[in-house]
């Protein structure tokens, strides 16, 4: 219902951008 | 009746309060089983660091509004930690399904991780009641206007939390897909914070970006890192 571009990867998710898999 | 902007903030703000109604102040059971899961319980690490920036937030929230607000401060906190413990069930969620494994103990115990998550949780509840709307033209310049408007507009929940532009950018993608329930005008608004970013904020100096940028030429080619100047 918006149009904010969702740029981030299936295969990425929060643990990744905080280093953490 | 005809929509005006004070209605339309009153729609919005009772569309977030009605929304967080289910969500308690503290975590949820399910919150809490991810909590246990992990190798460090990080319960006891969270509640506190809740109660110390709760304390920071709402007095700053006076210093800026008005004495007389610190009150208000308090209430805009405790909706957000509502919102916060709602957005990071659903992205634990998320995080299980997409990982298959139910031990986050690295990230529920990395302090930047909470503090993002939190201050986007603030500032989608001081959006809501239209207290950072960018109204000095997209930042806030200091000075002029009306001190409400333009005091606690972002980046002004960093400052309070002590959190760098950089880390506040990596929560706001999966905040956004966690919480599908965001007005058009919160996405919009959490959009701009990033836009922000991008081009003004993560380029001062002091940015970790610099020092991440540096690391990531270290190995391969020797390229000069740009000053924050140039």
């Amino acid at each position: 219902s918006h149009d904010y571009h969702f740029g981030l990867e299936d295969h990425e998710g929060i643990s990744e951008l905080f280093d953490c898999d | 009746p005809p929509q005006t902007p004070v209605r339309a903030a009153m729609t919005s703000i009772q569309q977030l309060r009605g929304d967080l109604t289910s969500s308690g102040d503290q975590p949820s059971t399910n919150l809490a089983t991810y909590f246990k899961n992990c190798t460090v319980d990080p319960t006891q690490d969270v509640l506190k660091r809740l109660e110390t920036l709760g304390q920071t937030f709402s007095q700053r929230f006076g210093q800026a509004v008005g004495p007389r607000c610190v009150v208000l401060g308090w209430q805009r906190f405790k909706l957000g930690v509502r919102l916060y413990y709602k957005v990071m069930e659903a992205m634990l969620k998320s995080e299980e399904k997409r990982l298959s494994v139910q031990n986050f103990s690295k990230l529920l115990n990395d302090v930047t991780f909470h503090t993002s998550l939190l201050a986007c949780s603030l500032e989608v509840v001081m959006a809501t009641y239209g207290e950072s709307s960018f109204k000095t033209g997209g930042y806030n310049h200091g000075g002029g206007g009306d001190p409400v408007e333009t005091d606690v507009c972002f980046p002004w929940i960093l400052d309070v939390v002590s959190l760098t532009a950089f880390d506040f950018y990596k929560v706001i993608e999966s905040f956004i897909k966690a919480e599908p329930t965001l007005s058009k005008d919160i996405v919009k608004h959490l959009e701009t914070c990033e836009n922000l970013i991008m081009e003004r904020i993560a380029w001062r100096t002091g940015s970790p970006l610099f020092e991440l940028l540096k690391q990531e030429h270290e190995g391969g080619a020797a390229e000069q890192v740009e000053t924050p100047a140039s």
